[in-house]
């Protein structure tokens, strides 16, 4: 499992 | 996307609408606190920096530009936030990272002076509230989205978002037991 990257929500 | 997160993002457009409504029909800003109306213009301003190094989706891209701009509009810190872009503009992608910890961090408190202000007074008033509501509603279902994104997807959100999701959450307790107890009833916003 990897951390998603931050941009992806708001 | 899921349901969690689409209503959540949706809440905090809606609060920004609420807000304005409510400057516009009471023709004033009292019991509003400008601390946090600041806070948040910093928020906005560290965090969306990305829109300039990475591309997710054009909802995404949409959703930040619309914060940005409504909370521009909102509290009239035109000056400030372009001083802030000038500044922060040249630097590179991993100072965008730390600006975006910064963000979420200084998110999770920047509703205290509003919630402080409401604690002195002990009132506000219902649109007021509607828009605190509308708030901590989106941080709130965004706990439920990471949980619901952990099980369907193969990757976590950051540890960070976490952490101060639920502090920030956790600062929303107080007022949402009063919200559902009176504000919904049709009573006044009122601390017992």
């Amino acid at each position: 499992r990897q951390a998603r990257q931050t941009h992806d929500e708001l | 996307m899921n349901v969690f997160r689409l209503v959540a993002d949706l809440l905090h457009l809606g609060s920004i609408f609420i807000l304005i409504a409510r400057i516009h029909q009471t023709r004033s800003c009292a019991g509003i606190s400008l601390k946090t109306q600041a806070l948040y213009f910093l928020v906005f301003v560290t965090r969306y920096l990305d829109l300039f190094t990475s591309f997710v989706s054009i909802y995404n891209t949409l959703m930040k530009l619309f914060f940005l701009a409504l909370d521009t509009f909102r509290v009239e810190y035109v000056l400030v936030g372009a001083a802030l872009f000038a500044l922060v503009f040249p630097h590179k992608y991993k100072v965008v990272e730390i600006l975006w910890s910064f963000s979420i961090y200084l998110e999770a408190v920047a509703i205290m002076p509003q919630l402080f202000m409401m604690t002195r007074t002990g009132e506000a008033d219902n649109i007021t509230s509607h828009y605190i509501f509308a708030l901590g509603g989106y941080r709130a279902l965004y706990i439920v989205n990471w949980i619901y994104r952990y099980y369907s997807e193969d990757k976590y959100s950051d540890y960070i978002a976490w952490v101060a999701g639920i502090v920030q959450t956790g600062l929303y307790a107080d007022f949402f037991y009063v919200y559902f107890t009176r504000v919904l009833k049709g009573k006044e916003f009122k601390l017992p």
